[in-house]
């Protein structure tokens, strides 16, 4: 990658690739769900189906405020709900063959973007440190 | 701003000035805090004093593995604890002078950076949004 400029650099060159990505599945309560995200430190992440493909993304906020009950946090709740019903499936999708100016459309209003095929399987994510740390090695180039 | 290039940009041309940043209070229980993180969506903000310094952040993850019980979220514990107690302190600082590789460098790691002057009064945060959003109108132009 480091020979390659901006112009010729693409999405899978800076993408963490799917083995590496933490997720969730669709049909997992919330409760597994929340622990995923507690356990690996990360405040949302890809949401799967069992044949891995993309279908959506789930983070703390939309799960904390469906447990925010009215006087304290109701979490009995979270053994009774799954990713599904709640996760966000309104998302931008990125190819692995989009160029950097592209990824980095893409990151302007997402932490991250999902990276996935025409069929929706699930690539990887782009990230915005990936695109921030290769665009200060350019600064300093 | 615009015309500027990334060389006479500083910090403060890019920065949320504090009156527009959710924060906490030292001495808030966590209760209150997750209550501020959850109703205004951010995962992690600044922690102030009374003097309105800077003394460090704190996020949903940290407070989330706090009530981390072994069988079940212990929620009860989040009325006993303060901010102080759990917040991070070992945060990197810049200064609204500082120029915008400055920031970009601060940036890397942290989705967002506290900005505070000497004394360390809060100035307001630097986000990663604001410096992609001023990389690609570079690029553009
Ligand atoms: N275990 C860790 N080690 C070192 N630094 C860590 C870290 N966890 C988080 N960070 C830092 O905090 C930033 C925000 O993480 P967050 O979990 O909110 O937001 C993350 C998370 O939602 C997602 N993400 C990143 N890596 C992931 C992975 N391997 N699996 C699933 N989701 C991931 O992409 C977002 C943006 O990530 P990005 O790297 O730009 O930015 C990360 C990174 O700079
Ligand atoms: N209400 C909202 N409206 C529109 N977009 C929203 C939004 N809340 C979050 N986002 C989007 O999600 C990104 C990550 O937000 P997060 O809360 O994890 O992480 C945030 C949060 O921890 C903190 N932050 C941003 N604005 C803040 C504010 N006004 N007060 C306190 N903390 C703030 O800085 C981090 C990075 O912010 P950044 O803007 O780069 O990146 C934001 C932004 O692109």
């Amino acid at each position: 990658i480091q020979d390659k400029n901006l112009t010729d650099i693409t999405i899978e060159d800076l993408m963490i690739s799917s083995e590496k990505v933490a997720h969730v599945q669709l049909n997992n309560p919330l409760e597994h769900a929340l622990l995923v995200l507690v356990k690996s430190g990360y405040s949302a992440v890809p949401v799967l189906d069992a044949q891995y493909k993309l279908v959506g993304t789930i983070g703390k906020t939309v799960i904390l405020n469906q447990i925010l009950g009215l006087e304290r946090f109701e979490i009995e709740k979270l053994s009774d709900m799954q990713v599904k019903q709640i996760m966000r499936t309104d998302i931008p999708v990125v190819s692995k063959e989009n160029t950097f100016m592209e990824g980095l459309n893409a990151i302007i209003d997402y932490p991250f973007v999902c990276v996935a095929d025409a069929d929706m399987y699930f690539d990887g994510i782009l990230t915005r440190r990936a695109i921030l740390k290769h665009l200060r090695r350019d600064y300093y180039s």
